[in-house]
């Protein structure tokens, strides 16, 4: 489905820093379990509650300032 | 940690291409000069400036736009810098966010330095949240050090600091037997609970002196007791206060009519130097890094001191009791703690305020106990040369926990 403003810039962020990996090939748009899976990594690698939803704390968290560099805290794009 | 690359050589050369516009340009280079130290005080890293030409790290603030960077930043907040992985060296900052040193408004530059150095080093980001690689600033801490996740990452990639290179602070590790003292000036005990001054130093180290000697505090008990003049040459003992600040690096001991100046354990040059606008015979210092200044407490008074700025000192010495509340007149040592507070010592007791400079109920407490972890039926005597046998309760997570259990117990 078609995601809002707040998920798409929360798709941003993850793909930004490593939790989402582009497909190297095929269309852009991610499955859901990607985004949730990329979700649960980030809000563990935050000591968030990992809920894998975009909830308010996970949102306040993705706007705090921070370094540009990727994280490597989701296994599967580290890989 | 993640190693992410290393650089096939230790001594590295840096450039500092430009600075911020928020800074006094002498505050931002000390601040990036600092953030190199971190990493070559804990790995035989170091690190050599030149002013021209090429240098394996080069350190520059750009904003939107950039010659030279294909990664542009986004404005103030949200990205505050990026580096290349070795052996690129790039280091880039933000130059549209609000860099600052010593406060907790806007970015700590030293901070996200060390972070960025890090990364040109080799280190990726850490899951410690409170480490210095982790991705996202965790905000201004007056007394900032790497987190031990930040020091095994970079010594997984070159190694620990060897012997030859350590600095004198490193000898306060590793005693080389007890010290001999020159005169038979007798060594104090730590659990008489009595000092001349206490200092919170460099690198988040706590420094008790007591006569002609000096000894750290730590967690887990006491450091060796050294004679003073041995890691501060030049500098006597009996002092009557010390003080660090985090702002300027600079150490200032007082003692009758004379203050020295100290970076780390070198002098500074024109030191000592008479004191002549306030009054001689100190009783303590310390700093305060809620705004940045230096207090001087004689008698029932205080002074304070802007250390970069001409301080008018006719308004003083102003009541102590007027600003810190509670705490007695003369004390015997003082100083800002690593936990936000303010301690004062007198005789064998202590005191603790809030940040809002109130004593704190509970207080007074026993220095001995709480400070210097010893055991009520230590004896106070003053011990001969290397018989101290500080009894260090059992070793807590901090000192503040000693502080808590221990008053408890006594209570």
């Amino acid at each position: 489905r078609a995601l809002g403003p707040a998920e798409e810039s929360a798709v941003d962020y993850l793909l930004q820093y490593g939790y989402l990996q582009k497909p190297l090939e095929g269309p852009d748009n991610f499955r859901p379990e990607d985004v949730t899976e990329a979700l649960r990594a980030f809000q563990e690698a935050s000591e968030l509650p990992v809920s894998g939803q975009l909830d308010d704390a996970t949102r306040a968290r993705m706007r705090q300032p921070r370094c540009g560099l990727e994280d490597p805290f989701n296994q599967k794009t580290l890989r | 940690y993640l190693l992410l690359g290393r650089w096939r050589k230790k001594h590295l050369t840096f450039r500092i291409l430009n600075l911020p516009s928020t800074l006094p340009p002498h505050i931002a280079r000390a601040a990036l000069l600092r953030a190199f130290k971190y990493w070559s005080s804990v790995a035989p890293l170091t690190f050599r400036e030149v002013q021209t030409g090429w240098a394996d790290i080069r350190l520059s603030f750009h904003g939107h736009q950039s010659p030279y960077c294909s990664n542009t930043f986004d404005g103030p907040g949200r990205v505050l810098a990026h580096a290349d992985i070795p052996e690129l060296g790039s280091v880039h900052f933000d130059e549209d966010e609000l860099w600052t040193e010593g406060t907790y408004r806007g970015v700590n530059l030293r901070i996200i330095a060390a972070h960025e150095l890090g990364h040109a080093l080799g280190l990726g980001h850490s899951r410690y949240t409170q480490a210095l690689m982790a991705p996202v600033y965790a905000g201004y801490r007056p007394y900032f050090q790497l987190h031990p996740d930040d020091v095994a990452g970079i010594q997984d990639l070159y190694g620990k600091k060897n012997p030859e290179t350590r600095n004198e602070e490193e000898e306060m590790k590793v005693p080389t037997g007890p010290p001999v003292p020159r005169e038979p000036s007798p060594m104090p005990n730590p659990c008489s609970g009595e000092l001349d001054a206490m200092m919170l130093g460099p690198h988040g180290k706590t420094y008790a002196f007591k006569g002609d000697y000096v000894w750290t505090v730590t967690d887990s008990g006491l450091g060796p007791l050294f004679l003073v003049s041995d890691l501060w040459e030049g500098l006597p003992g009996k002092l009557d206060a010390a003080v660090y600040s985090p702002r300027t690096q600079w150490i200032h001991f007082f003692k009758g009519d004379k203050v020295w100046r100290y970076i780390n354990f070198k002098m500074s040059p024109g030191f000592p130097k008479k004191l002549n606008k306030v009054e001689p015979n100190l009783d303590a210092a310390l700093y305060w890094p809620v705004n940045q200044k230096v207090f001087l407490f004689k008698g029932s008074g205080y002074w304070q001191w802007d250390e970069l700025a001409p301080t008018d000192f006719s308004r003083y010495p102003k009541p102590i009791k007027e600003l810190f509340t509670g705490v007695p007149n003369q004390p015997s040592a003082a100083m800002s703690w690593r936990d936000g507070r303010v301690y004062f010592f007198k005789g064998k007791k202590y005191w603790r305020l809030n940040r809002q400079l109130r004593v704190e109920k509970g207080y007074p407490r026993n220095t001995a106990h709480s400070w210097m972890h010893c055991h009520p039926h230590t004896p106070s005597t003053t011990a001969s040369a290397g018989d101290i046998t500080p009894l260090a309760t059992d070793a807590l997570s901090n000192t503040d926990t000693v502080l808590d259990v221990t008053s408890s117990v006594t209570d």
